[in-house]
């Protein structure tokens, strides 16, 4: 049975660069 | 009518999200991903060293352009709200803080995935992720 982790379940959304 | 051209988005669901999915979790606990709860994702990323979570509200649902089995969802992501459009399929799930999963046609998610599911909408506030500030 395949494990998945848990990080591949939600967006990674990299925000614009400030500050 | 001209073929369509290729999406930014996969053709198909990934295979985690069908029910009974086992995931794991950053401690190693073990769940099914209909389990998954809010504090889930919490806890993870605080045990990550490289990601961690951000709020990013969903400002914007819309069809997409290039197929009617894609939607395009604008999200305000982070204390700066940075502008972040992701264009998927329509029955993706994403997880809403507090709530559980979200698709744009919930219907479609459970149908395919047998993963219970209610419906995105704009001010949802998703759990996504970025990376750690390395410095």
């Amino acid at each position: 049975v395949p494990v998945f982790p848990w990080h591949s379940l939600v967006p990674f959304l990299e925000p614009s660069q400030s500050g | 009518p001209p073929s369509l051209s290729s999406t930014v988005a996969p053709p198909s669901l990934p295979p985690y999200f069908i029910k009974g999915s086992i995931i794991q979790l950053a401690d190693g606990e073990l769940k099914r991903v209909e389990d998954l709860k809010t504090e889930d994702f919490i806890q993870s990323a605080e045990i990550s060293t490289e990601l961690k979570i951000d709020s990013s509200t969903v400002e914007r649902i819309e069809g997409s352009h290039t197929s009617p089995n894609f939607a395009v969802v604008q999200f305000s992501v982070g204390e700066h709200r940075a502008q972040v459009s992701v264009e998927v399929l329509v029955e993706y799930p994403f997880f809403v803080f507090g709530q559980g999963w979200s698709s744009c046609c919930p219907d479609r998610t459970t149908q395919l995935l047998e993963l219970p599911c209610t419906k995105l909408s704009v001010g949802d506030v998703c759990i996504s992720l970025t990376l750690k500030n390395l410095r």
